[in-house]
């Protein structure tokens, strides 16, 4: 009870990571979390898109309940004035927080993330959010373009940072203010990478030479995939160097030598993010709350990477909806350190070589609609009804079951029978 | 015996709007008035099902009566899902369940 709740969100984020079995990407600080943690093998979110997800899992209601399937409408007085978890939190005695991308912003969260209904502060965003689609990406020609793959030289960038390299500054620096003040608190942290433009800085290359990077497994759009469930990937053909590479409209495809770069380059962005999350959780252990607070790792949707002939999310297919989603309890999953002793020590992607293994691994099928009611069981407060058949009228409920039954099943890692083998 | 272990077994239920059966510009990400069709999905860790149903924006109906196209891919023998089975098989097992 009075747990703290560390809350990472990430934009875009397949499980292209060490603890889900990625043999390329380097990602040492997400898997020491997971060495740490209950890992969902098989989390899946409820629209590949990111506002109507965000939506659904902070509110536990699913897009037919929010009525979100774009970006032009908030809940609250287009479908009903559901509570959020934050909200649910800080009415809960929590001090509850937002830095970065949590909820989408614009309409779909009332041009405020919703502020005050779920947070106790205004929303934190990085002031380098608006130079995201600005012509910030060098070319050969030494010309400025904004493109889809964009490694660049971060001193060179507009204030001379990057969006989630001021999110991290601004969470470490809420961390030290809520142990100065010794308050309970949901800091929710939401990073834009792998989110595009791919856009990291240009060291993270280094990891992941173009000759180790291959096409997706099928890179081909499947013989009987009927044609409405194609994404045709619209979102990258506007980026300057898609753009320059004339492809048609739209099954493409894109040269392959361009596939393999954007696959190098989004590898790359989610070691630029490991780092961003090892600085984060190290400052967690700093401040001496490692012990004392639950982290969640997951993202709103996941990214096509060429399989299907498709980009980006957009589709029904799992590599688009599929999330990682782990969850460190201090005392459930692992067990509490001593006083002084490191949880989450900072390890750097460029020297780690990863070992580790997930704490406890579940391959139960969940949602991410269900981290509402299971945050609120983690947290000793009490669980929100499920929602009845029709609940457009319901503030609080939710639609998706709390899953902290699945992290009592694999604490000790056993395989799960499968009932259908 | 599949289906009752099939019965058993967690699902995880997804969802995607298009505005139309083919591919257009705005397909990717359609306004709530132009979506025509929303694309249900209800996957275990066997299968994937889909239906891809009309949609009526105004009113936010779906007709599962009016069904566009559909995809059932399992996973044991398809992971990538490449390989779309639902016009070989016989799926009135998943449409009940989907319901």
């Amino acid at each position: 009870d009075g747990m703290n709740v560390l809350f990472i969100v990430v934009d875009d984020l397949r499980p292209v990571l060490g603890c889900y079995g990625d043999k390329l990407v380097k990602s040492p600080n997400i898997d020491q979390l997971a060495a740490r943690s209950v890992v969902f093998s098989n989390a899946y979110a409820q629209q590949a898109v990111c506002a109507p997800s965000r939506v659904s899992f902070l509110t536990g209601r699913r897009p037919d309940t929010t009525r979100l399937y774009d970006f032009y409408s908030y809940w609250r007085v287009h479908a009903g004035n559901y509570s959020t978890m934050p909200q649910y939190f800080k009415e809960n005695g929590y001090v509850t927080l937002s830095v970065g991308k949590v909820f989408h912003p614009g309409v779909s969260s009332n041009y405020t993330d919703d502020y005050p209904h779920s947070w106790s502060i205004p929303p934190f965003h990085p002031s380098t959010e608006k130079y995201e689609n600005d012509k910030t990406c060098r070319g050969k020609d030494g010309k400025l373009y904004a493109d889809l793959v964009c490694p660049v030289d971060v001193s060179e960038m507009p204030s001379g940072t990057l969006p989630d390299i001021q999110s991290t500054e601004e969470a470490i620096r809420l961390l030290n203010v809520m142990k100065t003040n010794n308050q309970k608190f949901f800091l929710a942290v939401g990073y834009h990478k792998p989110h595009i433009p791919l856009r990291y800085p240009q060291e993270f290359l280094k990891l992941y030479p173009l000759e180790n990077i291959t096409l997706a497994p099928d890179p081909w759009i499947p013989e009987k995939l009927p044609s409405v469930a194609y994404n045709p990937w619209t979102d990258i053909r506007q980026r300057d160097d898609v753009r320059a590479l004339n492809v048609s409209f739209p099954y493409g495809p894109l040269p392959d030598d361009f596939q393999r770069q954007i696959r190098q380059s989004y590898y790359a962005a989610v070691s630029y993010l490991d780092v961003q999350v090892g600085l984060l959780l190290n400052a967690l252990d700093n401040v001496g709350l490692s012990n004392s607070t639950i982290v969640v790792f997951t993202a709103d949707h996941g990214w096509s990477l060429g399989e299907h002939g498709e980009w980006a999310k957009y589709s029904n297919f799992d590599v688009a909806t599929r999330v990682p989603l782990m969850f460190y309890v201090p005392g459930m999953t692992t067990s509490s350190v001593s006083q002084g002793e490191k949880v989450f020590p900072y390890l750097d992607p460029f020297s780690h070589i990863s070992d580790l293994v997930p704490q406890g691994q579940s391959k139960k099928v969940v949602e991410l609609v269900s981290l509402f009611s299971t945050l609120a069981e983690l947290a000793g407060l009490q669980v929100p009804p499920v929602c009845p058949e029709t609940s457009f009228h319901v503030a609080l409920c939710t639609e998706g079951a709390s899953i902290v039954r699945y992290l009592n099943a694999s604490e000790n890692v056993e395989e799960e029978k499968d009932e259908c083998d | 015996d599949t289906h009752r272990c099939f019965d058993e077994e967690p699902v995880a239920f997804s969802q995607y709007p298009r505005p139309a059966d083919t591919p257009q510009w705005n397909s990717d990400k359609p306004k709530l008035k132009d979506i025509r069709v929303m694309g249900y999905s209800m996957r275990s860790a066997h299968y994937r099902y889909t239906l891809w149903v009309q949609f009526n924006p105004n009113n936010f109906s779906a007709n599962f009566e009016d069904v566009h196209a559909g995809e059932l891919y399992m996973v044991d023998t398809d992971p990538n899902q490449d390989h779309n089975i639902y016009n070989k098989t016989s799926h009135g097992y998943f449409l009940k369940k989907i319901l």
